[in-house]
Formats: C-alpha cells, sequence, structure tokens
C-alpha cells in the first residue's frame, strides 16, 4: 500500500458519498444517470466476488463491502425512492452497446480463462467506460449541478492515482498488470476534457454549461 | 499466487 494508492482509494470513496449524499440531501437523483449508476453496481458485484474465495486484509473486505452497498444504495435511490425525479429522457444511453463488447472482450483476453477471473477482467474493462451514460447525460442536456461535477471530478482523480500507484509498484514491487493498466488509462482520458473543465469553470466558481 | 495479487487493489 502507497500513498497513491490509499489517496485513491479514498478518492473513490469520496465520490460515492458525495453521490449518495446529495441525492439523499435534495431528494432527487436529477442530472444522475441511473445507467451508470446500474453498471458501476454490476462493476463492483462482478469484480469482489473472490470477497467469497479469499481473504487479504481487513481493509480490503470492508472497503469492498462499503463500495457493492453504496452502488447498491444509490442504484435503489434512483429507481425505487426518488424514481420521480429521475430524469430518464435524458438517459438514453445504449448500455449493450457497452456490456456486450467488454464481455466478449474479457473472454478474449484475460489473465486465465477461469468464471471468476473472465468476470474480474469483465468488471475492469466496464468500470473504464461505466461512466460514459452520465457524460453523454451531461452532453444532451448541456449543464451539470456543481455537486455533480464534484463527484465526477473524485470519480476521475481515483483511476489518475491508480495509475500513479501503478508506476510506484512497477519499479518498487515489480507489479504490473496490463490488463488493469490499459483499462485505467483508457477510464482516465474519457475524464480529461471534464477535468479541464471542472478547473476551467467550476473551481473559478461557475457552474459548469456546455455551449449551445 | 500470481493470480491473487491484483486482488489486494479495489
Amino acid at each position: 500500500m502507497n500513498i497513491f494508492r490509499l489517496t485513491g482509494d479514498l478518492s473513490h470513496l469520496a465520490a460515492i458519498i458525495i453521490l449518495l449524499l446529495k441525492i439523499w440531501k435534495t431528494r432527487s437523483c436529477a442530472g444522475i444517470s441511473g445507467k451508470s449508476q446500474l453498471l458501476f453496481a454490476l462493476v463492483f458485484t462482478t469484480r469482489y466476488l473472490d470477497l467469497f474465495t479469499s481473504f487479504i486484509s481487513l481493509y480490503n473486505t470492508s472497503m469492498k463491502l462499503i463500495y457493492v452497498a453504496c452502488s447498491y444504495a444509490t442504484v435503489y435511490l434512483i429507481y425505487m425512492k426518488f424514481k420521480a425525479t429521475y430524469d430518464g429522457n435524458h438517459d438514453t444511453f445504449r448500455v449493450e452497446f457497452l456490456v456486450v463488447p467488454v464481455g466478449g472482450l474479457s473472454f478474449l483476453v484475460n489473465h486465465d480463462f477461469s468464471p471468476l477471473e473472465i468476470l474480474w477482467t469483465f468488471s475492469i474493462y466496464l468500470e473504464s467506460v461505466a461512466i460514459l451514460p452520465q457524460l453523454f447525460m451531461i452532453s444532451k442536456t448541456g449543464e451539470a449541478e456543481t455537486i455533480t461535477t464534484h463527484y465526477l471530478f473524485f470519480l476521475g482523480l481515483y483511476r489518475a492515482l491508480y495509475l500513479i500507484n501503478w508506476i510506484w509498484r512497477y519499479y518498487f514491487e515489480g507489479f504490473f498488470d496490463l490488463i488493469a493498466v490499459v483499462a485505467g488509462v483508457v477510464q482516465t482520458i474519457l475524464y480529461c476534457d471534464f477535468f479541464y473543465l471542472y478547473v476551467t469553470k467550476v473551481l473559478k466558481g461557475k457552474k459548469l454549461s456546455l455551449p449551445a | 499466487e500470481d493470480q491473487k495479487i491484483h486482488k489486494d487493489e479495489l
């Protein structure tokens, strides 16, 4: 465990909690893509099946459980409790265009052709693109609430910190996982445009709105 | 053990 990995995990946790609190406090999930949140719930479910097969550390187990629980709570709030506020008309990204190719790729390119390993690979690939429905929704409506941009910032920062963590681990531990690194690079690149808008607009106190 | 290594990350 190095500082980049730890801050990456905490940044991920911050993103998840910010989103939950935003929905809970405002009693509304307006502007949030339920499809992205469903994909993240699927990501955590397929990745953390090793909770049943191996124990790594108390930290590892508790963080996994927290991520899974929070992602299901978010999906519940969007599709059940605050369904009336869900902006389904703008959440029109076709998720099958992500899930099907990612599913195929995880069968073709993986570390080991075993069920758990394929599901783990699937979750890594899917996570890298799971934010697309959310970004698509923002590009469609042309704006995002400031709190939603904080959520996206921490979510993007998390994988960027993981990239530094992997460079660190490569040099100091000889650890290198090509699948995770390539997917992590793709994931981080998807946020670059958003990072630019976040720094140039949101951090200067302006609302994130895209030119018409 | 190699297969388990990446599972220490989240």
